[in-house]
């Protein structure tokens, strides 16, 4: 799994 | 229905200080946060695009966090009592600095903004819980207001594990400060579960 900031959740 | 509850709690909280003309049981340095954390979050407005409804979402929350402010300080002030609003929100900012500082995905100021947000946002009712617990007792209309902020956030993590497994994407940071949110609300759920909605009044135990 990718490790990463879910920038389109709010 | 995370953000649904989100917005919902914003319109129950608005539906309270309307028809009651009071800000009577909010805590204004709860809500002071929350435009600290809207203001910092969505500052990607200006570079990053997800859609309409995104954008529509970043807009309404930080108009409606100033527009609460508002209310408090001006149009309402006098319902608004900062004697029993004594939280020390230092000791939320700084550690979420720091937080921000050791956990982000890049190195950069945009990013470590939006890890602080995150974390700031996990901790934010904290001054609205103490003063719960200092008055014991809350309008019924009030405790529906914390509940669905309080159940926005819990209901990300159903979403959080799906896309784990449908699209292999994990937000550590946003997952480990969304638990400790939910978290925080254990004990008023607990109360508001057994008490607010069997018809009683949310009165804490002495």
């Amino acid at each position: 799994n990718e490790h990463t900031s879910t920038k389109d959740e709010l | 229905a995370g953000d649904i509850s989100h917005l919902a709690s914003i319109v129950i909280l608005l539906h309270k200080i309307y028809t009651s003309h009071s800000c009577r049981g909010i805590s204004f340095k709860t809500q002071a946060l929350y435009v600290l954390v809207f203001l910092t979050r969505y500052l990607d407005l200006f570079w990053h695009w997800v859609s309409l409804y995104n954008t529509a979402m970043k807009v309404f929350f930080i108009a409606s966090s100033v527009y609460v402010l508002y209310l408090m300080k001006y149009k309402y002030r006098p319902t608004h009592d900062p004697s029993i609003d004594t939280f020390k929100v230092e000791y939320l900012l700084g550690p979420c600095l720091i937080l921000g500082l050791i956990f982000n995905y890049e190195f950069k100021f945009t990013e470590i903004l939006w890890s602080f947000s995150i974390w700031l946002e996990a901790v934010a009712i904290l001054p609205q819980l103490f003063m719960l617990q200092r008055t014991g007792e809350a309008e019924a209309i009030t405790t529906h207001y914390l509940a669905a902020l309080g159940a926005y956030r819990a209901l990300y993590i159903p979403n959080w594990i799906w896309r784990y497994f449908g699209d292999n994407v994990v937000d550590p940071i946003a997952v480990v400060a969304g638990l400790v949110q939910t978290g925080l609300y254990l004990d008023f759920f607990y109360v508001y579960f057994t008490k607010v909605l069997q018809g009683q009044k949310f009165e804490l135990p002495a």
